[in-house]
């Protein structure tokens, strides 16, 4: 799975998700990516959010909105993804990983699956990362 | 207001021999994301970019390089969503798209829908000009040797692709 999440210069937020889902799915299997809310999230008030991981889970958790639910509440873009992973992981067993930006700026790329590659861009600086902490 | 794209380019387990494709395939596009920012285009713009070029990155489970399905064929899946208005597009188990990100862009821009699926997607792509390729074109040898592994009695495609807790 791959995917982005963007803030331009207007405020506004944007995502999008693509991917060829899961090793040897049954056919005719759907995972998240295509659900709202699920495999992808935008709202200007709120924030934009693009995950990847085990599809079945995230729709389980409907983790974007999840993720968007605890911005809402006053967490940061780190805090809300760590908060809503944890409880995916909790509740189903279920890794992932997320990108996450809101509406000022903020950003942050978190996982619980072992590895996600992830770059990012701002203020003509260039991060990026694949194992944790990096 | 500061502008900013971030990208991923998969959760899981990264084999060593891969983790530099990976990493070198989501700084290219995070960079071509953000140049459209930085020139005034809308988050949207952004993101369609930033993803088509990881679905043309053979590096990557989505467009060419996507895992197979149990019969060894691809089906993709894309959204995109748009925060000014909650506009959003969708298809599932498309085939033969390049990239399916434009695809879903299309359903968002061009139908009252918010998903289009299989046959239905493809027979829309049609209707707005977007070009079938050979599925062949799609599957890389790296998919296909994951595909077969993944074949052998008690095999675990969830675990081998995820990986465990990390």
């Amino acid at each position: 799975t791959v995917g982005a999440v963007a803030v331009d210069s207007e405020g506004n937020v944007a995502c999008a998700t693509s991917t060829g889902g899961m090793l040897n799915k049954m056919e005719g299997r759907v995972g998240d990516t295509p659900c709202v809310g699920c495999g992808g999230y935008a709202d200007n008030l709120l924030g934009a959010v693009s995950p990847t991981g085990h599809g079945e889970a995230i729709m389980k958790v409907t983790l974007s909105r999840l993720i968007l639910f605890y911005m809402e509440q006053g967490k940061t873009a780190a805090d809300a993804s760590d908060q809503a992973l944890a409880y995916m992981w909790e509740r189903v067993q279920g890794l992932a990983g997320v990108v996450v930006v809101d509406p000022r700026g903020g950003w942050a790329a978190r996982f619980n699956s072992l590895q996600m590659a992830w770059a990012a861009a701002q203020n003509g600086q260039l991060h990026y990362g694949l194992g944790k902490g990096e | 207001m500061l502008p900013v794209l971030v990208v991923h380019g998969g959760a899981g387990n990264v084999p060593r021999q891969r983790a530099e494709l990976s990493c070198a395939g989501v700084r290219e596009a995070a960079r071509a994301g953000y140049a459209l920012l930085q020139s005034g285009r809308s988050a949207m713009d952004a993101v369609v970019e930033a993803v088509t070029l990881l679905e043309n990155n053979p590096a990557f489970n989505a467009g060419c390089g996507s895992v197979l399905n149990e019969h060894g064929g691809v089906e993709m899946d894309a959204l995109v969503m748009d925060g000014r208005t909650l506009a959003s597009g969708a298809v599932s188990a498309v085939r033969r798209i390049a990239n399916p990100v434009q695809l879903a862009r299309l359903v968002m821009e061009k139908t009252q829908h918010l998903c289009l699926t299989a046959e239905g997607a493809s027979k829309f792509a049609r209707a707005v000009g977007v070009p079938e390729v050979p599925e062949e074109t799609l599957i890389t040898d790296y998919a296909r040797k994951r595909w077969q592994r993944n074949l052998q009695p008690g095999s675990n495609p969830v675990e081998c692709q995820m990986g465990k807790m990390g």
